[in-house]
């Protein structure tokens, strides 16, 4: 199985 | 003071179906130039990004930004109520709100007014970087919806590769495996656009995938757009007056 990665590892809190 | 009317409140009754299944609660942001919706699901794989723009209304007023936390689920529940052809006017007060007041017209004889109860919620914002996508692909939303509903019977994870063929969606499950190649067409019932710099191939969770879908009723067509190691962008646009546009991380290789 892949692992999920998760949308805060891409995108920086503004 | 925010008021605004939306003409055809079905749009927003459709944005609020699309989006109720990944997320519980958030903020309708309004401004002057548009009510915005930003929103990771609980398990902060996806994130959900609407916008309406002020032009999207009329008799827009929207005196200073303000949040406006919803529940979606309750917000669907008041729209049960909403007549297809009905419109839908919108009234908060400027210093937070309690309540948010609907109108829904339909006929020159009904009018009906709900109260939404609104909460203060603590969001996080993503800044997301506007970058150009390696592959762009603009197919019918509904042959979106069926792929991915189709391939779901297979396995959980879909493999999308965008290359010089076209756009393949694979699936691998223990009951074997699948694919479908979705090529360029200049049909016009079914017309199929790609726009490739580099071959690009990912993986992502059906299961999210198919949340998506739940917007299909909002556009004829759904814009896919992918580049290595970021999450994909599934944008239903509405009209010219906005957008409800879906991000998904990718299942990263161990």
């Amino acid at each position: 199985r892949k692992p999920q990665a998760r949308m805060d590892s891409f995108f920086a809190v503004k | 003071m925010f008021e605004a009317q939306l003409v055809e409140g079905k749009t927003f009754k459709a944005i609020i179906e699309a989006i109720k299944d990944l997320v519980v609660d958030c903020n309708l942001d309004c401004s002057e130039e548009e009510v915005a919706i930003q929103s990771m699901d609980s398990a902060h794989v996806s994130l959900v990004a609407v916008r309406l723009s002020a032009s999207a209304f009329s008799n827009y007023r929207c005196d200073r930004p303000n949040s406006l936390g919803i529940n979606t689920a309750n917000m669907s529940k008041i729209l049960k109520m909403l007549g297809k052809d009905d419109s839908i006017t919108f009234k908060a007060e400027d210093e937070s709100p309690d309540s948010l007041t609907m109108l829904f017209e339909g006929g020159k004889s009904t009018i009906a007014d709900f109260e939404l109860k609104l909460m203060d919620i603590e969001t996080e914002q993503l800044g997301i970087p506007d970058t150009p996508y390696q592959c762009t692909i603009q197919m019918r939303a509904d042959e979106f919806q069926r792929i991915v509903r189709d391939l779901q019977v297979l396995g959980d994870t879909c493999t999308i590769s965008c290359g010089k063929e076209g756009v393949r969606f694979s699936v691998t499950g223990a009951i074997g495996n699948g694919n479908i190649l979705v090529r360029s067409s200049d049909e016009d019932k079914d017309k199929v656009t790609i726009n490739m710099e580099e071959p690009v191939e990912l993986n992502f969770a059906l299961r999210y995938l198919n949340f998506f879908t739940k917007a299909t009723p909002l556009a004829e067509n759904v814009v896919i757009s992918m580049s290595p190691d970021v999450p994909v962008v599934v944008e239903y646009p509405i009209e010219e007056f906005g957008h409800v546009k879906f991000y998904l991380a990718p299942k990263i290789e161990e």
